[in-house]
């Protein structure tokens, strides 16, 4: 963890759905990469946190101090990929479901 | 092949090679059919495990869905016929049907016994031929649509007459048209009933060829933020009627109140916040009552006024108003030294 970059980006997380109690009835994947991100939107932003042009003002705001309060811009996710999960509903019947948004591909400040 | 009936994919192998030739990049198939249970013999699971791959593997969405449901048949004699019941109660309504699909599978036709006639030779040596065998019987597929509530035989809903056909294989038959109507009039237990013109056997009760519906739809909820739950989070965290999440279950009523101080901007000094400052012009300021906050000796703490207030009423009043925490002299001696 400690030699992460401070920079906003994708940090490594699998998802078991034995650890969040949904192995009982999800057949397949048991478990997925999911990702996360974290890190600092900074003044000054540099290109590869991709900010919006929101946040970028909102970053020169914050450093010039003209308002207080104004928290630095969100790491979040950008780009999301979908997963196709297999389980079981509550009649037994097997069901095919391709949920969107369930892992990170980039991040971003917002 | 049934399984290649959707007509955007190609033909799939036969289901008969099951899974074993395909290794699933995260789990074998073994565990997959583990996961299924008892259910994992059946055709069903095989196939809907074949979809999985299919999408995984290639990102193919199945049926030009974003869902795929599969129902199970639950078996029936009545009236000394074979009926099929599904429970299609667990479709969601913002699950739009694109097609349905009824597989089932059709025994080996039984020849019916070579037919014999009284025959008088026309021509001397002509001997008695006997007649070719007639065609097999046809077989019939009748739908019934039942609501949840009446157990009449059902509305009809859709009926089909197939050839048999030479061996015993897998079929399948687009029921799109009578899934929908039957869904139009809330009519989700269906019937089908495979009318071969035999009495019951009873050879299909619990064999792995009990027939199955596929259902293929567009979630058009799935795009919700919180879909996942929707369908997968099965124990609510808190359930309706529990004690509020925040309280710990044996918890006394903690006169204590969570907050956080307005910290305007990062913290420069340990003063404390100004007590009775309230600038005005912060919008959220905390509205601290004295009743909210911890009976002690500490005195209500208010937000820092903003910088430009500060900047304003420059440094001497608000220090004058500030609280710096009286430590006793060998603290201060200490700290001072530090």
């Amino acid at each position: 963890q400690w030699d992460e970059p401070r920079v906003c980006s994708r940090r490594y997380l699998k998802v078991d759905f034995a650890d969040i109690g949904w192995n009982e009835w999800i057949i397949s994947p048991k478990s997925f990469d999911a990702y996360y991100c974290s890190g600092a939107c900074e003044f000054p932003m540099p290109k590869i946190v991709r900010p919006s042009n929101h946040a970028t003002i909102q970053s020169i705001v914050r450093a010039v101090g003209i308002v207080p309060g104004i928290p630095e811009p969100c790491c979040v996710p950008d780009k999301m990929s979908s997963l196709g999960v297999l389980f079981l509903d509550e009649n037994k019947n097997v069901v095919l479901k391709v949920y969107p948004n369930m892992s990170v591909e980039t991040c971003a400040c917002r | 092949n049934h399984m290649a009936v959707h007509p955007s994919w190609s033909a799939l192998p036969a289901a008969a090679d099951g899974l074993q030739g395909d290794k699933d990049s995260q789990q074998s198939p073994g565990d997959m059919a583990a996961a299924l249970g008892p259910g994992a013999q059946d055709m069903v699971a095989v196939h809907m495990l074949r979809l999985y791959e299919k999408y995984s593997r290639r990102g193919a969405r199945p049926g030009g869905g974003n869902t795929v449901r599969s129902f199970r048949a639950r078996l029936e004699v009545v009236n000394q016929k074979t009926v099929y019941f599904f429970n299609l109660t667990s479709m969601q309504d913002s699950e739009m049907i694109l097609t349905a699909t009824f597989h089932f599978y059709s025994e080996p036709p039984r020849w019916p016994r070579a037919r014999e006639v009284f025959c008088k030779p026309r021509v001397k040596n002509m001997s008695c031929r006997l007649l070719p065998p007639g065609p097999p019987a046809r077989l019939h597929l009748l739908f019934r649509s039942l609501s949840q509530n009446t157990a009449t035989q059902g509305l009809l809903r859709g009926a089909m007459a197939l050839m048999p056909p030479p061996r015993g294989l897998w079929q399948a038959k687009d029921i799109s048209s009578i899934i929908k109507a039957a869904r139009r009039d809330g009519e989700l237990l269906l019937s089908a009933q495979l009318d071969s013109g035999e009495k019951d056997t009873g050879a299909h009760r619990h064999s792995p060829h009990m027939p199955y519906i596929l259902v293929y739809a567009n979630d058009l909820a799935i795009s919700e933020p919180n879909s996942v739950a929707v369908t997968l989070q099965r124990y609510d965290p808190f359930p309706a009627g529990d004690p509020e999440p925040r309280a710990a279950p044996n918890s006394s009523a903690d006169p204590r109140v969570r907050r956080a101080t307005q910290a305007s901007g990062p913290l420069q000094d340990n003063e404390l916040p100004g007590l009775d400052e309230r600038p005005a012009h912060v919008p959220h300021a905390q509205h601290y009552h004295k009743h909210e906050l911890w009976p002690s000796p500490f005195r209500a703490l208010k937000p820092r006024p903003g910088r430009k207030d500060r900047r304003k009423k420059g440094q001497d009043t608000f220090a004058a108003s500030s609280q710096v925490l009286d430590f006793d002299e060998k603290t201060m001696q200490k700290a001072r030294r530090r």
